[in-house]
């Protein structure tokens, strides 16, 4: 599988339907402190099935919802959309294309979607960990994740390793 | 095609050398087995001597050479199982000149199996993109895309919203 | 000239919010004291809300944004009680260039009443330097000093062996 | 008070003696990774009394002396020396330059002079405590220390605030 295109509408600081189209080679993002470059991570993170508010820099879920500021209302709902290729076959679906979508309310539930049609958060990461997408830890580095690793535990270490096993 | 464990902490051990030797210029580098204790489940060690100096623990290293050997460790992972794509925050943000030119030559080599999305402030790290996003945060407190650059553009047609680095 | 806890706060919250204002162009910031609880003592947390967002836990800012509220703070109290002199290594590497152009310029202020020293890779830092040394480590694993600008003089002066940053 | 001059000898990766001249405003210290900007921020927090090896990146007081490299052995003795201007008569000496200067031996044994004169520790602790000096944790901000400042807890942040008491 390689990532075709992300589009986030109402993820954190991205209020507005936002795509970005990725190459296959190296797609670079560049911005000032605090314009939203992290964010990005995160909104892939979390379409890819991320379940801890933490791993998103924030307290609980409903934080990765756009907050409104003096000029935009808070919105109700945040939405990310990732476009893969599947022409390799990796993840066990009769598509060449597969776009997987998540919605998060308010309220506090969650929507997931493969290919448009509804689907439980646990056929995601089912079908993720099968075709080893973006389910380990060295999939995706924060920031600040590199400068810490040479002072992690020795058992922590190991993870990834493991998950490459 | 999942190893045992032991294949993957050779190769990945092979592998990490090979990276540490590169950043480097010399030196060696390999992953120890850490054995259970304390409760503790087995861990797993980097060990690493740069060039000319005695086998020292990673905490005498500086800040760029940790994040460096973590990078290094990072890169060996990617060689042993090859991830579709991966994220990377600002990993070279303590890097002086001479190592990032070394960390973007070695992820324009890696792409060619996994797709990376890379999220910098350096310029070195530019020149390997095939894409770039600019992203800024309007008056209203929104993240917005800027421009988008194609393959042999060079970086000034992003105009002036992209910091000039 | 010790004043007592309460004296101090006040001053540092303030100081804290005209320093905050200044390096994010708006918004206002201010000290918080924690009651103590479940065994721990007493607290401060720093309040922080940056122009045209709403009030928001400090871990929603970004990684360059947590680093320049940070100085706010360290700058806040070197004004309150002005120390003889600080030390300052590599606080300027997660900022962007108009927020580091922001650090030099306070820091330029400061240095009236503090003397520093400031290990940076950043060049709008270097800027305000009075006197620069480049240090590089030798063949034979010992670092040395390289060279030394005085005021006045240009960084080209000191020759190949700084990196061009 | 203000720093005039540090010299190192034997004290990490400066085998041979090094002397930095400081300016009574900003001194910018730049290099390469690893060349030994750190290891200055250490020497300076060494000779003002640090007594917790982990505070000086390394896991016991010897491994601040200069280990040796291929072409170099090791060396028996650790050297810093810092000359303060003291015309304001902070410190309570009757000398207007004041030269603070500590060694650590490989056996594990440490000396303190003042002027040359021999003494203890506790007197140059004390000392420094009196006149302001270098005893509280913002004077040296170590490396990472700003990015990971917002994480502390209210306790923890609270220290800076009453050491500025
Ligand atoms: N739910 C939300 N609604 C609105 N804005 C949000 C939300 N969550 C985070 N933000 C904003 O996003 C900004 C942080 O963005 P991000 O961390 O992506 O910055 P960055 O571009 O990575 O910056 P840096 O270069 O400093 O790391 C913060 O200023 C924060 O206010
Ligand atoms: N006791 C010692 N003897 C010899 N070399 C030492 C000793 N302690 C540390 N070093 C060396 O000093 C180097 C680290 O120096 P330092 O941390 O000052 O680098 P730096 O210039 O701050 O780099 P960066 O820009 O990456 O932060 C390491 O390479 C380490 O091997
Ligand atoms: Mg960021
Ligand atoms: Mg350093």
């Amino acid at each position: 599988v390689f990532l075709r295109r992300l589009e986030l509408k109402g993820f954190k600081s991205f209020a507005r339907p936002t795509q970005f189209e990725f190459d296959r080679g190296v797609t670079v993002i560049v911005g000032p402190n605090g314009s939203g470059k992290s964010n990005v991570a995160d909104g892939l993170r979390w379409v890819l099935g991320e379940q801890n508010a933490r791993n998103l820099r924030a307290r609980r879920m409903e934080d990765i919802i756009f907050t409104g500021s003096s000029q935009r209302t808070p919105l109700g709902m945040a939405e990310a959309s990732l476009d893969l290729d599947n022409s390799r076959e990796e993840l066990p679906l009769e598509f060449t294309d597969v776009t997987l979508t998540r919605r998060a309310y308010r309220s506090g539930e969650s929507e997931y979607f493969i290919n448009r049609g509804r689907t439980r958060w646990r056929d995601v990461a089912e079908l993720l960990l099968k075709a080893n997408v973006g389910q380990n830890g060295y999939t995706i580095i924060g920031q600040g994740v590199i400068e810490n690793f040479i002072n992690l535990r020795p058992e922590e270490k190991r993870l990834w390793l493991e998950e490459a096993a | 095609i999942h190893h045992n464990f032991q294949t993957t902490f050779e190769t990945v051990s092979h592998q990490f050398k090979s990276y540490f030797t590169h950043f480097f210029g010399g030196g060696t580098a390999k992953l120890v087995r850490i054995p259970p204790s304390n409760g503790n489940e087995m861990g797993v060690e980097l060990v690493a001597q740069p060039p000319g100096k005695r086998l020292q623990n990673l905490s005498l290293l500086s800040g760029g050479e940790r994040a460096l050997t973590a990078v290094a460790f990072l890169f060996a992972i990617l060689e042993a199982n090859p991830s579709p794509f991966c994220v990377l925050d600002e990993v070279d943000a303590s890097l002086d000149e001479t190592n990032s030119i070394r960390f973007s030559q070695a992820l324009a080599k890696l792409c060619q199996r996994t797709q990376f999305i890379v999220i910098t402030h350096n310029r070195n790290t530019m020149q390997v993109a095939n894409t770039i996003y600019g992203v800024s945060m309007g008056e209203d407190n929104v993240s917005r895309v800027l421009s988008l650059r194609l393959e042999g553009d060079s970086p000034s047609l992003l105009g002036n919203e992209v910091p000039p680095y």
